[in-house]
């Protein structure tokens, strides 16, 4: 049958690759043979042999003894795969719909083979697949593609490049762990691998970052769905450990990634996963040094960096739904009508479970608050800009305004959510965290919150407080401006009511 | 949202009935930043992530190859191993075996580790012998007599006591140790 | 909570989860120096 034909072919194409060097001349003239013999020269016969050389390479995993060499088939595979994408001249179809069609027959076959009643799925050679596909790649693209002889190729082969992580990069978005648990362990390590990741991370213009958010959001929300606060099942647990290393290296490796999408991250991360959310904030640009935190004499004014407007990548303008109008022309004009209208905008249509530190669910779209408060935060940046510092650094400006009339017109639930975002903002020195300092010690401080004022004070003081008592990183802004509380001549902390009510609170914040 | 929502948090006997200490106040970072590779300093900063061998420790057991380049002047160098002309082969062991002589002792060390259970690891440690070194069994390491120090037989001759040079394939050089050494240890 | 089902073919990905070794760059032509030889059980055993 046509079947057996196209296994035999692969089993060939292995056999010839264990015999002779990758760049011999019999491995070109294999692959012009396939093409001329129509092994492979129309869909239909290109679906049917990426199909029986997955059934083979997984087919023959699962038969080899664990100790041999369990990969041959799959790595020849994947040397198929990139040779096909190099050595091919692409009229009919593209480079990109013909990875993908590749691509989509795997993904086909994965499935059934995940779907199997009889359990005996195992994500390696799968994993193994596309590791593998992702060396081999590397290996044929260094510096360029100057392994390829032909400029044209070159040119065309470094133009796909971009396409080539990026289908890569939806492959594994359709595999994330919510839909494919079965592979979860597998995905994360792949999402993470060292021929995936850096170069994501790396390529120009940042074309490889929404794919990355993309990823790393299926990965957070993964971890939110099931998260419960005291009964974390032990794989979420080592879920969660493997992505607090993965962070730690992408922080190390390449800070800017977290500094400017620190927005859309803690959009999808649990409130409960405290230490993860500070490496997330406590991220800072390469090479910037930062002042000491804890210097008495700190003035944060006075830090030059905090005059630069920190990047984000992703604009939260985008999430401001019907809400956009009325936060904008509040801005330009503040009024009740608008304020009301964006109070009442921030509801969810029904309460949902969350898992915090003190809540259990949610009844405000927290992502909607965040845009807003972080909207807020880029407008006033730009406006100093414009015009001049004193239009922002102003408790009657409608910035400030703005988010001090959310907290006076909001519930308790509303008043934290709002307060959490502000506090998301304090991190390096930068334009944000000079305008959000400025505004939450005004805040803490204000004198018109009338019956209110307790409660603003006691969720601003746990928000922050809530930042410092986990081990660290612990952020910049956060210790400054909790710093600026704490000596604050205006208020003495250790005599709120709220304070001197919980001793242990009481206690920790006198060590501060 | 206030203060006392932090009291499970803080209270240590409270922490493993309401919350999982280990994500929300997270633990001392320092051994997971070692085990990265990760240093303190800012200014020692290097890249992790291109040598990044598994989300995990417990399946980071081994290095993993990352990105590498090789010039095309490292593929030409004419006679190299007296090859002639031709890039040198080593298609047959019959043939070729006698290559490994011409080898630089650091080769040989290279190739041993690289290749466990192979042939090459077999050729490499009879070449090794052959320039007097020998393999220490339990320490894992080759190691040679420092030819500037006589050693002193223990009585019973079971061991001697004296200056010899390891090679230590971790810092990837040889070293100077003065070491008991059992001669039921070494092969 | 977790279906039950997605909670077992979770705990079956962890204890199948690759390791280094898996990820490794793929060699698919060994030369005869590098074919399997029986050689002292103490040498090293993994590269």
């Amino acid at each position: 049958t046509n079947q057996e034909k196209m296994f035999l072919v692969f089993t060939e194409w292995v056999k010839l690759l264990q015999r002779v060097p990758e760049n011999d001349i019999k491995v070109t003239v294999f692959i012009r043979q396939m093409m001329d013999k129509g092994v492979i020269n129309s869909t239909d016969n290109m679906i049917q042999f990426t199909k029986a050389a997955i059934e083979l390479s997984v087919g023959s995993f699962k038969e080899s003894d664990p100790t041999s060499e369990v990969f041959i088939a799959t790595d020849a595979f994947s040397k198929l795969i990139v040779k096909l994408l190099v050595l091919q001249d692409f009229t009919a179809l593209s480079r990109s719909e013909y990875l993908r069609l590749m691509i989509s027959v795997i993904t086909m076959v994965f499935s059934e083979d995940q779907g199997m009643a009889d359990n005996s799925f195992n994500e390696r050679p799968y994993f193994r697949l596309i590791s593998s596909l992702l060396c081999q790649w590397e290996d044929v693209s260094g510096h360029n593609f100057i392994k390829i002889q032909d400029q044209q190729f070159r040119n065309e082969l470094i133009e796909f490049t971009p396409e080539f992580y990026n289908i890569i990069a939806s492959f594994l978005h359709a595999f994330q762990p919510i839909a494919y648990p079965g592979f979860s362990f597998a995905w994360i390590t792949l999402i993470s691998h060292r021929m995936f990741l850096p170069k994501m991370l790396s390529l120009p213009g940042k074309v490889g970052w929404s794919k990355l958010i993309l990823l790393f959001t299926d990965l957070l929300k993964f971890m939110a769905q099931y998260t419960k606060k005291n009964d974390v099942p032990d794989a979420v647990s080592v879920v969660y450990k493997g992505a607090l290393r993965v962070f730690l290296a992408v922080a190390n490796d390449a800070p800017e990634f977290l500094v400017e999408n620190h927005y859309e991250l803690l959009n999808n991360l649990p409130h409960v996963y405290m230490q993860l959310r500070n490496v997330i904030l406590s991220a800072i640009p390469k090479r910037m040094v930062l002042p000491n935190p804890y210097d008495p004499q700190l003035s944060i004014g006075d830090v030059e960096s905090c005059q630069h407007v920190p990047n984000v990548f992703y604009d939260p303008v985008q999430d401001l739904k019907n809400l956009k109008k009325p936060v904008d022309n509040y801005l330009r004009i503040p009024s009740a009508s608008l304020l009301r209208v964006i109070s009442t905008g921030i509801f969810k249509a029904d309460q949902q479970k969350d898992s915090g530190i003190g809540y259990d669910s949610v009844s405000v779209d927290t992502k909607l608050i965040n845009a807003i408060v972080l909207h807020v935060g880029i407008e006033a940046a730009l406006e100093k800009d414009k015009t001049t510092a004193t239009a922002i650094f102003n408790t009657k400006s409608s910035y400030y305004a703005l988010l001090a009339s959310m907290l006076s017109e909001g519930t308790t639930e509303v008043r934290f959510h709002v307060v959490q975002a502000i506090v998301n903002q304090l991190r390096y020195p930068n334009a944000h965290t000079l305008w959000f300092n400025y505004v939450l010690k005004n805040l803490f401080l204000s004198e018109e919150w009338g019956p209110s004022f307790a409660e603003i004070q006691e969720i601003i003081i746990r928000t922050l407080l809530e930042r410092v008592v986990t081990n660290k990183p612990h952020c910049w802004g956060i210790i400054v401006t909790f710093t600026e509380l704490l000596k604050s001549s205006e208020c003495s902390i250790m005599t709120l009511p709220f304070v001197k009510d919980v001793p242990e609170v009481e206690h920790i914040i006198k060590h501060l | 949202y206030g203060l006392k929502a932090l009291l499970p948090l803080i209270r240590r006997e409270d922490q493993s009935t309401e919350y999982d200490p280990s994500m929300t106040l997270g633990i001392d970072l320092t051994s997971v930043l070692h085990s990265l590779g990760i240093q303190g300093n800012q200014q020692g900063r290097q890249r992790v992530l291109d040598t990044f061998q598994s989300p995990w420790v417990e399946t980071s057991r081994s290095e993993v190859e990352p990105r590498f380049f090789v010039p095309e002047s490292f593929t030409n160098i004419p006679n190299v191993l007296q090859s002639g002309a031709q890039d040198p082969v080593f298609n047959s062991v019959q043939q070729d075996h006698a290559k490994i002589s011409l080898f630089q002792d650091e080769t040989l060390f290279y190739l041993f580790y690289k290749h466990p259970g192979s042939v090459v690891q077999e050729l490499t440690y009879l070449e090794l012998r052959k320039r007097n070194w020998r393999y220490h069994k339990t320490l894992k390491v080759w190691l040679t007599k420092d030819p500037m120090m006589e050693p002193a037989v223990a009585p019973g001759g079971a061991s001697e006591r004296g200056s010899y040079v390891f090679f230590d394939p971790q810092r990837w050089e040889k070293c100077q140790r003065d070491f008991v050494l059992f001669y039921n240890a070494i092969m | 909570t977790m279906p039950a089902e997605m909670a077992s073919q979770l705990e079956s990905s962890l204890l199948n989860c690759p390791d280094s070794l898996d990820a490794d760059t793929p060699k698919l032509y060994y030369n005869s120096l590098s074919l399997p030889h029986p050689t002292s059980i103490f040498f090293p055993n993994e590269t």
